[in-house]
């Protein structure tokens, strides 16, 4: 019952789809009822955002945003030769296109602020990553990054030092400390083979990571598998499939419209904008809730390629979809009657030293690390949420490892896939891969790490040097699981979805943003520009004062008489150009005795311009104040003339 | 020149290290760590860019801007190194190289 007069729309499929009902996030219901992410802010971690755009401009945020390329607050992309930099104004778009404009399209959350954090274009440091994971975090709620290393399937890498303290300084402190929501995406390495388990970025604990379908529901030929994906939502496929229809940059080549934004990178912000509906209708949920609420309620559909495994606690997860596909109907009504999951619990088993040869054959190597339960005792951890592995394994062809893990329940995640591109000699020194497949599930048990040789040369076999096992999750048992599935599913029909029904919010925390406020270069260059151009005016004057003067030929008489004044032309006096030059003293020798010139008293008549002839009360009476020397006793007028002197 | 919000992130085209500095707690650790940075830039020959983000103690130190031959750019990295790896205030320290990002 939804209806724009964005052109567009009706191409937007993800959005509604006519054609193949069902095959979209499922959304009108949820703008049906206003939820539109009125009040949250996403930001974009990109190329720059064209504000300026009239899809965009009515929603945009300048607080929220900065330019980190050129360090200026302004964001706006910056043409190049390649007509790329339109990244971050697709992604803008399909999170908060303003709807009924008559222009382009709609965003998933229409009512939201959009910011732009200009970052991709040009160098990027460890600490710019740091600086942008943490810009504006009080303003900022959701960072959409629809970037990463290189998807060539062969790149092992993810945030560094600074980053990966970023990433965790803003889950603790971001959003008045409800955490920040980091989306990434997962990977475009699909063609090469890759593995999103390769990528830090998708690894974190701290990330939503995001896959694609495309509108037939399966796996693109760009998608990526990995055990640390969460969730899918829409992209485009093949060429015979519709691509997502978005706002674009109008700059160079751009119409200001596209129907051709495809990759991970439209997967991401899709999920920004509806984990923006979801803190529009719970404004509380911390970073830890959402993932739980896309755990519980993201759907597994059929694809028979998918592989989907039901873990112990009832979740199915697939390395292709995560645990399913976003749903925005189900995401909102689950936010709406969600109470926050308790503390985050972590348990960390020593360094397990190894040094074990992986076998060349078929036989893999397999170690075990049994979880106790006084292991848990101190940190309460009873159920999980992500299960990492940090392994360092020397090897002479890097992609030819296979890397399992087993949880207690038997439910595999393969965390180190094959690579059929990657012959990087140096093996794994310390990496951390991770899985999401155990959600839930008991965190008591043995786990066991299988790796197996599965390269077909006969090289030098590989060894596990060291591994160590991490467990997050919380004290929740199996029971307040299953009681938590239960509730959200009673809440699917949406009758808590009205504003008659609102929960308790805790209120955030104040923290102050350490932006204070500091010159930027532009600014500080605008500063020294009129400071020049105001020091050599001075000179200038100065000069032309000075100068005037010694061409004038100044030389009072005083000594006898009045003094006289060099004639003023006639013409300067009409044209009232003269200067007017004056001693603002007599001779008189403060003292009183001393050089007093003869005749009527010296005085300092102050022979104001001509505007005293303009007679009016206030000019007399200034005449009298002008020839005070006669009005004021003697011994005051030394000391004022003194003072005047 | 400072610019909003931390270090001067823009486009880094000389060398420069990020470090993480021991300091007080409490009131006033603002402060101390920021003369401590402007200390160590000092010792190193670099310039205090600013704290980095958000990140209490973590500090970006640049190379003053100007073209140097390759020899001198390793002398410099090796003496900054040097200096860094020695002074008690610095809890950690790495050089910032570029990171190879891509859209997806």
């Amino acid at each position: 019952g939804v209806h724009f007069n964005d052109p567009k729309y009706p191409q937007q499929w993800h959005l509604n789809n006519r054609r193949s009902p069902g095959r979209d996030i499922n959304v009108t219901g949820v703008w049906e009822r206003n939820v539109t992410g009125r009040g949250v802010t996403v930001v974009v971690v990109d190329d720059g955002v064209e504000h300026t755009i009239q899809d965009i401009a009515p929603n945009y945020s300048p607080e929220g945003s900065y330019d980190l390329n050129s360090n200026d607050p302004d964001p706006m992309p910056h043409p190049d030769l390649e007509n790329g930099n339109h990244h971050g104004t697709r992604c803008a778009g399909e999170i908060a296109a303003v709807p009924n404009n008559s222009f382009c399209a709609v965003g998933v959350a229409f009512g939201s602020r959009i910011a732009g954090i200009r970052v991709l274009d040009g160098p990027l440091t460890d600490s710019m990553e740091a600086v942008a994971f943490n810009k504006h975090y009080q303003i900022n709620d959701i960072y959409s990054c629809s970037w990463g290393p290189d998807d060539d399937g062969k790149t092992v890498d993810g945030p560094h030092q600074l980053g990966k303290a970023a990433l965790q300084h803003g889950v603790i402190a971001g959003r008045q400390g409800f955490g920040s929501i980091f989306v990434v995406a997962s990977g475009n390495g699909g063609q090469h083979n890759d593995n999103c388990n390769y990528d830090g970025y998708a690894n974190s604990i701290y990330t939503v990571t995001i896959g694609a379908v495309d509108e037939e529901g399966r796996m693109p030929f760009y998608a990526e598998e990995c055990a640390s994906m969460l969730a899918v939502t829409f992209s485009g496929g093949d060429k015979m499939l519709r691509s997502i229809v978005t706002t674009d940059w109008d700059l160079q080549k751009g119409t200001g419209c596209t129907e051709g934004h495809t990759g991970t990178s439209a997967a991401a912000p899709l999920a920004a904008g509806m984990i923006a509906l979801m803190l529009q209708v719970r404004p509380c949920l911390t970073w830890r809730d959402v993932q739980h609420i896309i755990v519980f309620t993201a759907t597994r559909y059929e694809d028979r390629h998918a592989d989907w495994i039901t873990n112990e606690a009832g979740f199915s997860h697939s390395h292709q979809h995560g645990f399913g596909l976003l749903n925005a109907w189900r995401l909102v009504n689950a936010a709406k009657i969600w109470t926050s999951v308790p503390y985050l619990a972590s348990y960390v088993s020593p360094v397990l030293k190894e040094n074990k040869a992986i076998p060349l054959s078929a036989r893999p190597l397999e170690v075990l690390w049994n979880v106790s339960r006084m292991d848990l005792d101190m940190s309460g951890l009873k159920t999980l949420e992500h299960v990492a592995v940090t392994v360092s394994i020397t090897h002479p062809r890097r992609g030819s490892l296979e890397v399992k893990l087993f949880c207690p329940s038997g439910m595999m995640s393969l965390i180190g896939a094959p690579r059929s591109l990657d012959s990087d000699p140096n093996g794994f020194n310390d990496w951390t891969f991770s899985t999401v497949r155990c959600w839930g599930e008991r965190a008591k048990g043995t786990y066991r790490l299988v790796i197996r040789d599965v390269g077909d040369e006969t090289s030098q076999a590989g060894v596990l040097r060291q591994w160590q096992l991490t467990l997050y999750g919380s004290v929740w048992s199996p029971v307040d699981i299953r009681d938590r599935q239960r509730l959200l599913e009673s809440a699917m029909s949406g009758k808590y979805l009205h504003d008659g029904f609102t929960l308790p919010c805790p209120p955030g925390l104040n923290i102050p943003e350490e932006d204070g406020y500091t010159i930027t270069p532009n600014t500080l260059k605008t500063l020294v520009l009129i400071g020049c151009f105001t020091v050599f005016w001075t000179i200038y004057y100065t000069l032309e004062v000075y100068l005037s003067q010694r061409n004038v030929a100044f030389r009072p008489i005083c000594r006898s008489g009045p003094c006289h004044w060099p004639q003023r032309s006639q013409k300067a006096k009409e044209e009232g150009t003269e200067l007017e030059s004056m001693p603002l003293c007599s001779s008189q020798d403060p003292g009183g005795v001393g050089l007093e010139s003869e005749g009527s008293p010296t005085t300092s008549r102050l022979h104001a311009p001509d505007l005293l002839d303009q007679g009016d009360w206030s000019l007399s009476q200034s005449r009298g104040a002008l020839d005070v020397p006669q009005l004021l006793p003697p011994d005051l007028l030394q000391g004022k003339e003194a003072q005047m002197c | 020149l400072v610019g909003a919000g931390g270090p001067r992130a823009q486009g880094p085209r000389g060398l420069s290290w990020a470090v993480r500095l021991d300091g007080p707690e409490g009131e006033g650790a603002e402060e101390s760590l920021e003369r401590r940075a402007d200390a160590l830039a000092q010792a190193t020959g670099l310039m205090n860019a600013g704290r980095i983000g958000e990140l209490q103690g973590h500090y970006l130190l640049v190379q003053p801007a100007g073209h140097r031959q390759a020899r001198q750019v390793k002398a410099i990295r090796q003496q900054v190194e040097a200096v860094l790896a020695r002074h008690e205030a610095v809890r950690w320290h790495s050089e910032q190289r570029l990171l190879k990002r891509t859209k997806r």
